[in-house]
């Protein structure tokens, strides 16, 4: 464990609660991407069937736990206690245009073709991609709550600072993942585009928003 | 290609 992938994994899990506490505190699923967030129950449950495997720590059994527990809630909260204020009309991105190909990519590229590990890498290649409805809905609508703006920033830095994580276990145990490591910085890119409106905007006060 | 131990990453 290293400063990086500890701060990554914290706000990874604040990203995760402050999506929860939105659409629980305002009883409003309003510009959230329910598709993104089935993908990141997807996700999850793809990646951490090892909870039924093996246990490394109780910080990482814990985590994986929460993780997949708060995902699942979220997409409940979205598609079925507060359906009504779901925004399907502009939650329209063709996921299956994204599961497919990863799906096809798991069985090409991974490290081992074993049933788990074939789970793992799509996991891997999905959590790369699942934001992209959610970026796709804010392009749609032209604009973003603030506390969206706050949920997308620390998803995004989360996956930046596993790159941080990757440059120092590289160097300072010999460890690499080139799966992990292409598909971190291909989700860390498509953030980008939020990072310059978030900085720019946001934290100056500024409400988010698209010219349409 | 990946050098390291079991999958200990979340």
């Amino acid at each position: 464990m290293n400063v990086f992938r500890l701060t990554g994994d914290l706000s990874h899990l604040a990203a995760i609660i402050i999506l929860l506490l939105k659409i629980w505190k305002s009883r409003s699923c309003a510009g959230i991407s329910g598709k993104s967030q089935i993908l990141f129950a997807l996700v999850f449950t793809t990646r951490y069937l090892d909870l039924l495997t093996s246990f490394i720590s109780l910080y990482n059994t814990s985590m994986k736990i929460i993780y997949v527990g708060c995902a699942y809630a979220t997409v409940y909260l979205i598609y079925a206690k507060f359906r009504a204020t779901y925004d399907g009309n502009h939650d329209t991105f063709r996921v299956e245009f994204l599961v497919v190909p990863v799906g096809g990519l798991a069985f090409l590229v991974n490290h081992d073709f074993s049933p788990l590990e074939i789970l793992w890498t799509f996991s891997i290649y999905l959590e790369s991609v699942a934001i992209l409805p959610q970026l796709f809905m804010i392009s749609k609508t032209g604009e973003a709550e603030t506390i969206t703006t706050h949920y997308l920033f620390c998803l995004g830095v989360y996956r930046a600072l596993y790159l941080f994580n990757w440059i120092w276990r590289f160097y300072f145990e010999g460890f690499f993942d080139m799966i992990a490591i292409v598909a971190g910085v291909v989700q860390t890119i498509l953030y980008c585009d939020f990072f310059y409106l978030y900085i720019t905007k946001v934290l100056k006060g500024k409400k988010l928003s698209l010219p349409a | 290609c990946s050098i390291g131990g079991e999958k200990d990453e979340l």
